[in-house]
């Protein structure tokens, strides 16, 4: 499934049962915090919406896609495909290699 | 092209040599190693016709500046490795020359005998990891090398303008690099 992503669904299905995978993929490449940010009820914070948002938009911009802020075929499927497991250095939270720096 | 931060390089007296060495107990089984060889010597001839560094292979991996193995999940760097596709391989800044390859993949060396829809393209990938062991991120010009992603099947072996930039603005040029020389292997790429 990985090799070749068929997304002939619409955008809503693949933001509602995905969203937690591309989560651990943004985290995994540093485009998100390692950790969920929660308020003392731990419940996850309001800003997380826009720190979701953010994440897209670098993530686009790195990787030289339109840049949409939005989970659109084009970033999904990039997200989907076989990569390198450096983090993206732009991506701006710290990698193995910030580390072992 | 980008830099990790801190733009770590490796220094070294010029003209470099850097040593590389295959961990014998971390290969693959069916792709016979003299293939694997081959692979990588070209794979570091690339670079090394760009920039005055050289890549000499040899037999002393504990003492080796370049150490290349395949390996399966959690190998011990706190970066498992996932099974068939998704993470394909990972390397580390200079000057640690950890080169790790993930043992799940299919690695193919010649796509007219490796059949398999999910095979990886061994020597594209020794490319771009060979990028970061020299010091270079990921970049995101998707026709350079150091562009993070490769499908299946696939290959990116020439080196892009963006990739010779950003490795040269580390080591400077190699005296016999010209540029025409790049051109005319971007242009037989595409005419390919």
């Amino acid at each position: 499934a990985r090799s070749t992503p068929d997304y002939t669904s619409n955008q809503t299905q693949i933001q509602t049962h995905n969203i937690s995978e591309i989560k651990k993929y943004f985290r995994r490449f540093g485009y998100l915090p390692l950790q969920d940010h929660h308020n003392v009820s731990g419940d996850t914070t309001f800003d997380e919406p826009l720190l979701f948002k953010s994440a897209i938009l670098r993530y686009q911009s790195n990787l030289g896609l339109p840049i949409t802020g939005k989970l659109d075929i084009e970033t999904v499927s990039m997200i989907m495909a076989p990569r390198c497991g450096v983090p993206d250095s732009d991506a701006s939270h710290q990698s193995m290699h910030a580390r072992e720096n | 092209y980008v830099f990790f931060p801190g733009k770590p390089r490796w220094s070294r007296d010029v003209p470099m040599k850097l040593t590389y060495a295959f961990s014998k107990e971390n290969l693959i089984d069916y792709v016979n190693i003299s293939d694997i060889r081959a692979v990588f010597k070209r794979a570091f001839t690339k670079w090394g016709s760009v920039i005055p560094v050289s890549f000499v292979e040899t037999d002393d991996y504990g003492f080796a500046d370049i150490k290349i193995g395949f390996y399966r999940g959690d190998h011990g760097d706190g970066e498992p490795f996932d099974g068939v596709l998704g993470v394909l391989a990972h390397s580390f800044t200079p000057e640690s020359g950890r080169f790790h390859l993930d043992a799940a993949e299919r690695w193919a060396v010649d796509f007219k005998t490796e059949k398999s829809e999910v095979a990886v393209d061994l020597e594209s990938v020794a490319i771009h990891e060979i990028g970061h062991l020299l010091g270079l991120s990921h970049s995101s010009v998707k026709d350079a090398v150091m562009y993070p992603t490769l499908k299946p099947r696939d290959k990116k072996l020439d080196l892009s303008l963006d990739d010779v930039n950003g490795v040269q603005a580390l080591y400077g040029s190699n005296p016999n690099f010209t540029l025409s020389s790049l051109l005319e292997s971007d242009i037989s790429a595409n005419q390919a």
